[in-house]
This record gives structure tokens, sequence and C-alpha cells, in this order.
């Protein structure tokens, strides 16, 4: 339905609401939201009515009903159980990571091929090999997996994964994974970061 | 000048350009751009009318020059050395990323305030004490500086960076950080993307 633009500056709103939120802000403009995220008053108001939000004319939106609307929106309200797939150093980070528990994502199971890695715990979660991928994804519901290997192992697990039944796939991995249309692929890549930097520092 | 968006939207810009330039591409039209990134051809059309990039009419832009005017933009025609704070599971899997490399950021230093980390080695790179950090940063002539240390310690790692005269910071850490305006913060944050896997899963 929506373009992934779309859903990200979702986010973005949400985020900026929780903070004016607890600044103690009550109502916000179309306006003062655009200033904040460098968009335009059009584009916010257009982004929210989509939600069927629509601000009182001159008056703003209420912070804390649009807050709520936009966690239902983005299925924030529930909590997502997920599988991470790597036990390495990038795995490690994102197992300890406080941003995905505050927000619902709860890793259950991690794995990784590794025999040494296999049958120990970190934290009170185990580590399993990776052929005990489909009975875990079955039995504890899972819809979302997360990549942590190599870039050549990605694609096997991405069809694992998919073969498991997982809905909807982070990536970590620096390369371009093939997915069935019914399922969601979202990559992750600080290089769009990096670039803001050289290009800032590049003026 | 620009809004980090919009700066962003160059960095889109130049993957797909990268990636259809592969694919022996030789022109391509702001609707096409657009399409394949999800924005409009206006949009397309303007910003790189802010490079000087008018494509021919009905003809579109020459890929090749494109994407080099995009690179010399972006500051990706040169090398940055860049510093590493945190020895920990993030830094390590920051340190072999092949994506840093690949577009000229190169780890050229680690800190770490762990007595039993400094001292060691990563590859060719030594993890050094935090208090030899000034003096690096100055013999290595380095701008940017990469946060990969647990939130309490953030704050305090962003204010050793700017005082040695890093410009540009790329934090990892959850939380908000200050820094002075001539110097350029972005905070990386993988909530997004999860979000939109949320989103998806709940429609
Ligand atoms: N997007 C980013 O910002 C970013 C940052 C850092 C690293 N990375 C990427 O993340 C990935 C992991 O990096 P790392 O530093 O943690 O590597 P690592 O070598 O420390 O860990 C990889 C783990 O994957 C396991 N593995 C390999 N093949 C497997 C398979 N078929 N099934 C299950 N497990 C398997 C290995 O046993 C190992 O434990 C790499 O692809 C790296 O490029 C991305
Ligand atoms: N944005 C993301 O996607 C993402 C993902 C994973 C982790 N993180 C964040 O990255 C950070 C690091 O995570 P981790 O799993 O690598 O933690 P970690 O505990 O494995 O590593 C942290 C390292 O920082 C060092 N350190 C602590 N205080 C320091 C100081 N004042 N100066 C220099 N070094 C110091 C420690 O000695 C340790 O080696 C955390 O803040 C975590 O929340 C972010």
């Amino acid at each position: 339905r929506f373009p992934d633009r779309v859903v990200s500056r979702f986010s973005l709103y949400l985020r900026y609401l929780k903070q004016v939120g607890q600044e103690g802000v009550y109502l916000v403009t179309s306006s003062q939201i655009a200033q904040a995220l460098h968009l335009t008053a059009p584009q916010v108001r257009r982004d929210l009515s989509y939600l069927g939000q629509f601000g009182l004319a001159g008056v703003g939106y209420n912070v804390k009903k649009l807050a709520s609307t936009l966690e239902k929106v983005l299925g924030l309200n529930k909590e997502w159980p997920v599988v991470l797939v790597g036990a390495g150093n990038l795995g490690a980070a994102l197992f300890s990571y406080s941003g995905f528990r505050r927000r619902g994502f709860k890793i259950v199971a991690i794995f990784d091929k590794d025999p040494k890695k296999a049958g120990t715990r970190w934290a009170n979660v185990a580590i399993l090999d990776i052929d005990r991928l489909p009975e875990t994804i079955k039995q504890k519901d899972v819809k979302i997996g997360v990549i942590a290997v190599p870039q050549y192992a990605a694609q096997e697990v991405a069809d694992r994964l998919v073969g498991s039944g997982v809905k909807a796939i982070l990536n970590f991995s620096p390369c371009k994974i093939e997915v069935p249309d019914d399922v969601k692929l979202q990559d992750v890549d600080v290089t769009t970061e990096l670039e803001t930097l050289s290009w800032f520092l590049s003026q």
C-alpha cells in the first residue's frame, strides 16, 4: 500500500512526537513537524491524512493521540519474536542492543553453523545449529529473521528463513539477496550515513 | 547548503546508477530513476539540477557521467582516514565490514579504555588507549570518528573526538549526543528498518 519511504517518514514522525511529548508539548502543527524534520508542511499533512489523521485547522495535532495511532499503524503495540542468524561480532552487538527490545522486538533464538558455537548461550537465549531453524520458527511463531552472516552465506540463509515461514527479513550482509514477493526484505547499509559525512567534509 | 534528506537521495541515485551501469545501461531518464526509487520524476530532476546536472530532453542522463559527478559531490573520490572508538562486538563487526573500505573509508586506529584491549591489534591496526586519541588524530589527519561504545560513555567520547579536532561523527550508541555546530553528527539507528518490517506484517 505505501512505499518504504512513506513508512520511514511515519517512523520519523513517531520519534519526533515521542521526543516533544517527553518535553511536555501537548499540540503540534504540521509546520512545526516539517521544520524539525526538513520536510514541507504539505508533505506532512498528506502523509498523516493517509492514516485518517487531520489536525484541527490552526490548532494542530494532539501529540499523544497521533503518537499512539502511529504506534498502532507501525505494529509497535505488539511484541515481535525475532530469530538472529549469525553469532559473530555483529550478531553479538545486535543481541545486546537495547534499541530492539525497547520497541518490542525480542530475539528468541540465535543460529550459527559453527559447531563450537551451537549448544552455547548468550544471556538466557540458546545458540542453536542452523538445522533447527524450521522447528524453532514454528514453535515460537516467528515472522522476523535477522541476517548477520558473511556475504557468501547470506542468500542460503535467506532461503532457509523463507523456507521455514519467515515473512520479513532484516539483512546486514552487504550483498543483494532475492526473496519471494510475499516476503519483506529490508537491507541495512550504513554507507548512506557515511556518505552524508564525506559530503559535509567536502563542502 | 542541503538538508540530509537531499544528500541521502544523492547516495540512492549513485547506488542505482552503479547498479544499472554494471548491467550495461548507457542512458537513464528521470522517470526510470524515480520509478526504481519510489520517488517522483520532478523530485529527481530538481535534486539533480542542484548539481548542475540537466538530462537531455527526451533522452535522459549519461549514467557514467552522472555517477562520477555524484561521487565527486559526495566526496567519494578521496580516501578518508577514520578512527573507531570502542573495540567491542560492534566495533569488531565494523572493522571487518567490507562496505566501509569499498567507499574509501579506512579505519586507521581503534581506541578503547579497557586496559586488556589497548596494546593489542586487529589485522594490521593497533588498539590504543583512549588517551592517545588527540596525538593520533593530528598525526594521521583524521576528520571522521565512529562511536561504538555503550550509551553511558557516548557523550564523553564525542567530547574527546571533538576536542581532538574531528569534524564528523558516526554514532551507533542509542542516545542523543550534543556536538558544536561546526561538527556533523550522523546517528545510526536500525529501528526505522525494523519498523518497516512490523508495518508490513501488520497490514
Ligand atoms: N550493514 C552494516 O552496517 C554492517 C556492519 C558490520 C558488518 N556487517 C556485515 O555483517 C555480517 C557479519 O559480520 P561479522 O563481523 O559479525 O562476521 P563474523 O565472521 O564475526 O560472524 C559471522 C557468523 O556467521 C556464521 N555463519 C557463517 N555461515 C553461516 C551459515 N550458512 N548459517 C549460519 N551461520 C553462519 C559464522 O559461523 C559466524 O559466527 C557480514 O556480512 C558483514 O559484512 C554489516
Ligand atoms: N545502531 C545500531 O544498529 C546498533 C547495533 C548494535 C549495537 N549498538 C550500540 O553500539 C554500542 C556498542 O555495542 P557493543 O555490543 O559493541 O558493546 P560492547 O560492550 O561489546 O563494546 C563496547 C566497548 O566500548 C569500550 N568503552 C566503554 N567506555 C569507553 C570509553 N569511555 N572510551 C573508550 N572505550 C570505551 C568498552 O571497553 C568495550 O570494549 C552500544 O551503545 C550499543 O547500544 C548499536
